[in-house]
């Protein structure tokens, strides 16, 4: 129950990107270059965690194909309002 | 579970069905709902109430994209539904997303595990890491009663066992990979990737990928039994044979091959034979060989005939493979062919048998497998 991975390297950016708001509260928003993207290392690396992958912070195969599997919509870890 | 474990007061539920998905009769829709509820009432005191109009504390509807909760679907596959935390108002209600195709078997998605693990959030479980629970956030289809023992201690945490039945056998715990005791059922290839069976799991090794990915064995195959005894590729006829108990099933990539299962005794096994622990085709003799007990048989493919001679000792034939505490191994777990080498697996280890040197040439545990 997977799509096919993006490899459109802003593809697989911008899939990351709504997961990562969608089910690990990443913040939306512009928040300079370099500050968003530790911010979404920081959040991969908890996805990562959570999931059993290896943690390495980065957007790999293995990361990507999770993200691309059909799932609940409820958040992973983060605050429920 | 949530943060402040927020759960409901009352142990009778109201839930109240507020449209229909058009891809199910209503009645399978009901019956789905109605299994999906029972799944937690089975091991909790929970009752749940019909409600046919009013508010209910789980109002359930399908709908799709932006559906009045500010939390909007995403079209057909990737977010299939969700579910808020016990509570006033919105709390407890669950959305399924209409642009999914939702069945009652295992195509894609049966509308049952999804509203059971949907249900789980509106009676206050959280998503659980583990990949052989009902909480686990990514959809696998799988038989049977759905609930781990993981998903049986979050819900009774909150609400307390079911006074009135026995304890429920839950699936399987997902087995640790780099647990130093881990033994394996059954290792094969299948077209460059490298499957382990464990339990009713089975890891999935992938030449790029660092990562072994464990999958419950039925949300891929429903057809095959929980436990596989042994299995092995054959490549000249892409084909993956499975073995539990006195049968066997053929796999061309992941599709089961009609016409299966077939007997084992069909290889030319006596009847006596009730299992096979382990089964390995060696490319450079087109022989596949079937461990069984303290014995071996060579099976010729070409010809599908049983080779004369067999069956033979293990221990004879092997040498060298040996316990910690020195005993001779006489029995295989699970068997693999490479480059020239046979990897027999017994209990937490793994001996490498030279072809040319005919020993063992090196013992190592067997979740190096795994990558532990």
């Amino acid at each position: 129950f997977t799509k096919p991975l993006p490899t459109d390297e802003r593809e697989r950016w911008l899939l990351a990107e709504r997961y990562l708001r969608r089910y690990y509260g990443m913040q939306p928003g512009l928040l300079g270059k370099s500050k968003s993207s530790d911010v979404m290392a920081e959040k991969i690396r908890v996805m990562q965690s959570f999931f059993k992958l290896e943690i390495t912070g980065k957007l790999d195969d293995d990361t990507l194909e999770v993200m691309n599997k059909a799932r609940c919509g409820v958040l992973d870890v983060g605050e429920y309002n | 579970l949530f943060p402040q474990k927020p759960k409901w007061k009352n142990t009778v539920v109201t839930f109240r069905i507020t449209n229909y998905t058009p891809d199910l009769k209503k009645e399978d829709v009901d019956k789905a709902i109605h299994n999906a509820l029972r799944t937690w009432s089975l091991v909790t005191p929970l009752r749940f109430k019909r409600l046919r109009e009013g508010n209910a504390d789980i109002m359930i509807s399908f709908g799709r994209g932006e559906h009045g909760d500010h939390n909007p679907f995403d079209g057909p596959d990737g977010l299939l539904a969700h579910a808020y935390p016990p509570g006033l108002g919105i709390g407890g209600d669950t959305h399924f997303d209409e642009d999914e195709t939702w069945t009652k078997d295992s195509h894609a998605y049966n509308l049952f595990l999804v509203a059971a693990h949907e249900f789980g959030h509106a009676l206050g479980m959280a998503h659980s890491n583990d990949p052989g629970s009902l909480m686990f956030p990514v959809y696998s289809y799988a038989k049977g009663f759905p609930l781990s023992e993981d998903d049986i201690k979050g819900i009774q945490e909150l609400y307390g066992p079911n006074p009135d039945h026995e304890k429920f056998k839950p699936k399987p715990e997902a087995p640790n990979k780099c647990d130093p005791e881990l033994s394996i059922d059954a290792v094969t290839e299948l077209r460059g990737e490298t499957l382990i069976f464990k339990d009713g799991y089975f890891w999935r090794l992938h030449p790029q990928f660092t990562e072994p990915e464990l999958t419950l064995i039925h949300s891929i195959w429903p057809q095959l039994p929980k436990k596989i005894n042994a299995a092995y590729e054959n490549l000249e006829k892409d084909l993956v044979i499975i073995f539990s108990g006195i049968r066997m099933w053929a796999l061309n990539g992941y599709t089961l091959v009609a016409g299966y299962p077939k007997y084992i005794h069909t290889l030319g096994l006596p009847k006596s034979i009730r299992k096979i622990d382990a089964a390995v085709h060696i490319r450079d003799t087109g022989k596949t060989l079937l461990f069984t007990d303290e014995e071996y048989w060579s099976y010729n493919e070409q010809s599908a005939t049983m080779d004369q001679g067999y069956p033979r000792s293990i221990k004879d034939d092997f040498p060298g493979m040996q316990e910690r505490d020195g005993d001779e191994v006489d029995e295989v777990d699970a068997a693999t062919y490479k480059n020239g080498y046979l990897y027999l697996y017994h209990e937490n280890l793994q001996y490498e048998y030279s072809y040319n040197r005919r020993k063992v040439t090196r013992i190592m545990r067997a979740n190096e497998l795994l990558h532990c």
